[in-house]
This record gives structure tokens, sequence and C-alpha cells, in this order.
């Protein structure tokens, strides 16, 4: 399995 | 001018011990409202994000919106000069680049100060959606944190898995396989102990058990422990601060090659 990272969920504003 | 003050220091030394571990430095942003800080862990793996409301502060004051970089191994030696219960205060002047904490004694015999310098923190700030999530699973937090321990022995990964029946913890590894079942709780003496679940649809997700185990340093700050799942989107750990805030960290999920 591979770790996603969180900027692939949530946006930099 | 900002300044906040609390009755305790262990709020403040808590908080610390539960973030200073996942990031290195942070930004404290002050305003009217209270004291806020985002960051992420340096993989970009989880993102924390702590609240301090103004009104759980014992004294508050914050002219001017400032944000306060800083080094968290640096402020996490300062807080451990501070009596658990001491009183702390947090001082920094507008456009200051040192901050300044004050330790008082309960009987006011012995006030220390220190002086810590700020760091120019460009950080980036993620937007996190207003989410309905498809689980969600109180359960007393020392459980939480016993698991996580527990399961981490078998592998770098815990699958959590919610259904209405219940939420099941696994972990499987070189050694062998764990699975640790909680069933919902019909009835309880402590609300603290209590295993309540939230279902509206079955959610199962795979994280890592170094991150968890992170996040459970918070375990001290609040008995209880609220995860939230929805498939493919970040879980939610939440730690509520009694009467001043929480904190709530955030964790990527592991999926399918």
């Amino acid at each position: 399995m591979s770790q996603k990272s969180i900027t692939s969920f949530f946006k930099i504003t | 001018m900002f300044e906040a003050r609390l009755l305790r220091s262990s709020i403040l030394k808590k908080v610390l011990e539960a973030i200073k571990d996942l990031l290195t430095q942070a930004t404290f942003d002050c305003d009217d409202n209270g004291i806020q800080l985002q960051a992420m862990d340096n993989s970009h793996v989880s993102l924390v994000s702590l609240t301090l409301r103004a009104d759980g502060f014992d004294k508050y004051r914050c002219d001017r919106n400032i944000s306060l970089g800083m080094n968290l191994s640096s402020m996490s030696k300062i807080l451990k000069c501070a009596g658990d219960k001491d009183t702390v205060t947090m001082k920094a002047q507008d456009n200051a680049d040192t901050v300044t904490f004050v330790f008082e004694s309960p009987n006011q015999e012995k006030v220390s100060d220190y002086e810590m310098k700020l760091m120019n923190l460009d950080l980036e700030h993620l937007g996190i959606p207003e989410t309905e999530y498809s689980c969600t699973i109180r359960l007393s937090s020392a459980e939480f944190a016993r698991i996580c321990r527990d399961l981490s022995q078998f592998g770098e990964s815990i699958v959590i898995s919610c259904t209405k029946e219940g939420v099941r913890f696994s972990a499987s590894g070189d050694i062998g396989s764990a699975n640790i079942a909680l069933a919902q709780t019909a009835s309880v003496d402590k609300e603290e102990e209590a295993v309540v679940i939230e279902m509206e649809e079955p959610v199962t997700l795979t994280f890592a058990c170094q991150y968890l185990n992170y996040f459970t340093k918070a375990t001290s700050l609040s008995p209880q422990v609220q995860l939230s799942m929805s498939a493919d989107v970040p879980l939610v750990v939440e730690y509520r601060i009694p009467d001043i805030g929480h904190i709530r960290y955030y964790l990527a999920p592991k999926i399918d090659d």
C-alpha cells in the first residue's frame, strides 16, 4: 500500500 | 500587545507534548478569538489543527492580530521549567521578534520569565473542507492509545473498520496478526469509558501506525477521543480540551497501489 499526502486532499490556501 | 494567561501551565505543557514529536516548528496565530495553530508534519502526511479559545484563558488580550513562529523544541524546553501548578503568561509586543513566558508559583513567591526568539515561518496553510463523515466513533482516549500501541507491534499499518455492530482495529506483519473489536457500549458507569458509534455507511481505511501513535501523545488532554472517517478521505482524530478548545489531527489514508 502507498501513503497518500495530506495535500492531495486539502488544498493550499 | 498580546498577552494570554492560564491559571495552570499544565494545559500548555500537555498541548506541547501533543504536537512536538510531530512538528518541529509552527506558527501560533493569535487574534481576538484566541490562538490557532495549523501545521503539517515534515512528510506532509498529517495535519495538526489546534484551537485555544480566548474565553478559556484567565486573561486574554490581543490588540492586533499577531503570528508567533515558534521552534517547538525550544518552547518545550521552556515549558518544562514551569511547575504544573504555576500560572503561565505568554506575552509579545506588536511586531516583536521575541515571545516571553512568565511562570508564577501559586503563592507568587517565585516568578520566572523566559524570552524566546521567534522565527519567520513561511508555512503553507491548508483549507479543510466541511465534511459529513460516514462514521464517527467516540471512545476512551486511554483505550485508543493502548490499541495503537498494542497493534504497532504487528505491523506498520492499522486497518480501522467501522460497521454498525462496532469498530475493529487490525494489524498484521511478520510475527502474525492482531484484531481488536470494540462493540458499542450498552450502558456504562463512566461516560468517558463508553464506545459510541454513529454510522451512515460502513467504512474501512488503513493508516500508518507511527502517526496514530504520535496523535495519542494528546491522551492526557482529554478522557475521550473522537475518530471521524469517510471512504478515501483523511481520518480526523479529535481531542476536546475541556473549557478551552480542541486539537484535531488529520491523517491521510494508505491506499492500494
